[in-house]
């Protein structure tokens, strides 16, 4: 039929037709609209040559999953990830900027302090939920059987002569002996520091045993920056859209 | 009104028998005396090619889907088409200048997501819901 092989070349001949330079341009410049992204984003290499992990691969599951609750919802079976997950319009992952500790060296009590920049948020989006998460190695130093206390604050306001103000915001009992990643609710601090960004001063994360003493957080085995890079405590924030993005004719 | 014998009828849905929605290059064909009836399209845009590796983790390319031909009556069998489409195609036989043909435009729309990294090295999951073009049918 020729009707049907004139249709069947022209549509042939526009999807192999080489873009040009102005045509691939203006598709990137499209396609970073979509995204509602100003320009193309140029992420910086880390020290050793290699982007920091532990949150990448975090977010690259998060991906994974939410394309599997997709071809679920094709499917019409019932969504296997939580309420938060599926609502999310936006997940951002946030690496830490700043890490303060006051360990073994200093006096008690002993703290870690961890620091994310959350001005690049997306704009016409409301958080939903914030997670701290940090990785607890087995504590070797002590009784694996011994329950530790460990408590995530917000810093409220720093003092030069006394301590910070605190505010607690999520706490966690688990044995010593415990290994994984650990999984803080810090969704108050989060919208806290999105209303008001010069009032970020970061959290601070403290371990106690039943009877009050403060331990080190890193001889509980927690791991900081030092830590290998795909065990790096990150925060991960989730946003709802609080309206359908107007597009821009063009 | 004369009561007739009720035939149990089938569940009423706008989605026919073979519903447009195959994926490939191109779905199911079908050319009407030299016009090319409404169905789906893809056209691959590949992050590999624009060069974007670097900053896009996942997917490494996007189908993006789109609706073209035209919705002619008789409206064809395979084709996914809603009861109003089918009466503004025939009303539009009768009166061209008045009525316009019905739209060929998509019926079902899937979300799909985005990863990649912002300058901080922060990684964003960025969810883009009614995007993807499932099928498509006359409106």
């Amino acid at each position: 039929n020729s009707s049907f092989l004139r249709s069947h070349l022209h549509a042939s001949s526009f999807l192999q037709r080489r873009l040009s330079g102005r045509e691939k341009r203006e598709m990137q410049r499209e396609i970073l609209s979509i995204l509602g992204l100003p320009g193309r984003p140029r992420p910086k290499a880390s020290a050793g040559g290699k982007l920091p992990s532990s949150a990448p691969l975090f977010m690259l599951d998060l991906y994974h999953a939410m394309a599997r609750e997709e071809e679920d919802e094709e499917e019409d079976q019932a969504p296997p990830l939580g309420r938060v997950i599926s609502r999310a319009d936006t997940v951002m992952s946030f690496v830490n900027m700043v890490e303060h500790d006051r360990d073994i060296f200093y006096q008690k009590p002993y703290w870690k302090e961890f620091r994310f920049d959350l001005t690049q948020i997306p704009t016409g989006e409301s958080v939903t939920a914030a997670e701290f998460r940090i990785y607890k190695l087995r504590s070797f130093t002590r009784d694996v059987n011994k329950t530790l206390h460990i408590s995530i604050y917000e810093i409220m306001k720093e003092y030069s002569n006394r301590e910070s103000d605190l505010f607690l915001l999520d706490l966690q009992e688990l044995q010593a002996g415990a290994e994984g990643w650990l999984v803080f609710d810090v969704t108050a601090a989060s919208n806290h520091w999105l209303v008001n960004r010069k009032h970020n001063l970061g959290l601070r994360l403290y371990v106690e045993t039943d009877d009050g003493q403060s331990i080190d957080p890193g001889s509980a085995g927690l791991l900081g920056r030092r830590g290998p890079r795909s065990k790096q405590p990150f925060m991960v924030t989730f946003f709802r859209a609080s309206q359908n993005p107007v597009r821009v004719t063009r | 009104a004369v009561k007739q014998l009720k035939k149990r009828q089938p569940k009423k849905t706008n989605d026919l028998p073979h519903p447009n929605k195959l994926p490939g290059i191109f779905d199911d064909i079908h050319v009407s005396e030299g016009r090319q009836v409404c169905r789906r399209h893809e056209l691959y845009v590949s992050f590999q090619d624009l060069g974007w590796l670097d900053w896009v983790i996942a997917p490494q390319g996007y189908s993006a889907f789109y609706c073209e031909g035209e919705c002619a009556f008789p409206l064809d069998s395979c084709m996914n088409a809603t009861n109003h489409a089918i009466l503004q195609s025939l009303v539009h036989l009768m009166k061209p200048e008045a009525v316009p043909k019905a739209c060929c435009a998509p019926t079902k729309l899937s979300a799909t997501s985005v990863l990649y990294y912002d300058s901080n090295n922060n990684v964003i999951l960025k969810k883009h819901r009614n995007m993807v073009v499932k099928s498509c049918g006359c409106h």
